[in-house]
């Protein structure tokens, strides 16, 4: 989804 | 989530899978280097304490718990495996991995966003992840012959680098909130240091000879 933030990413 | 961020962990998921692949066939994990998987290990454990505390999708979930568990288990099969701890290049690994420890630790400490243990953690794990390809690239310079799966392996680790910048690209292009800086310059640095193998893998792979960095 494009609410998560680069710090949810892996 | 966008094509390149997707792009991007499947590159990262084949690279382990490769790795393990390359372990599990020969039983020998000659050409990989010890300190790098160990400073891969960290920067997992470090960054998805989120695991812990958020739930944001399964997808996350799963990929987080995958890297965490395969960087895990290639430290020990590399440490502890009767046969395959004994085609460790012991000798040629001699990074000095510590420094590497040591100076993002003192840089996450200077430079986060808040002053959490999350958040300095976070920051830690990711300018560890820009530099902990540097053991391996050693290796394997001094490594005469990089088998193909070492080869390829790191290309996947380097394509998923790539496919990251262009997904903060992408997403800073095409979303309200700005990208943070920090992602941005460890990305670049880290995607800097692949350039120069990319260079010789494209070398070796339109010659069709067997990978082999210049000393």
């Amino acid at each position: 989804t494009s609410s998560e933030s680069i710090k949810d990413e892996l | 989530m966008n094509v390149f961020r997707f792009a991007g962990d499947m590159t990262h998921l084949f690279s382990v899978l490769v790795l393990l692949l390359k372990i599990y066939a020969t039983k020998s994990c000659s050409g990989i280097s010890l300190k790098t998987q160990e400073l891969y290990a960290l920067v997992f454990l470090t960054r998805y304490l989120d695991l812990l505390t958020d739930f944001i999708s399964l997808y996350n979930t799963v990929m987080k718990l995958v890297f965490i568990s395969s960087s895990l288990a290639i430290v020990w099969c590399m440490r502890a495996h009767p046969v395959v701890r004994r085609t460790y290049d012991k000798d040629q690994d001699t990074f000095r991995h510590y420094t590497l420890v040591a100076g993002s630790l003192v840089l996450a400490l200077l430079f986060h966003d808040r002053f959490t243990i999350r958040e300095v953690c976070w920051a830690f794990s990711i300018y560890l992840e820009a530099v902990a390809i540097l053991p391996q690239l050693v290796l394997l310079q001094r490594s005469r012959n990089v088998d193909n799966l070492t080869g390829q392996y790191v290309f996947f680790l380097g394509a998923y680098r790539a496919f990251y910048i262009l997904n903060w690209i992408y997403r800073y292009f095409t979303e309200q909130h700005f990208s943070r800086w920090i992602p941005w310059i460890a990305g670049l640095v880290q995607t800097g240091l692949y350039a120069d193998f990319f260079y010789y893998y494209y070398l070796s792979w339109k010659n069709n000879v067997k990978l082999q960095l210049p000393a």
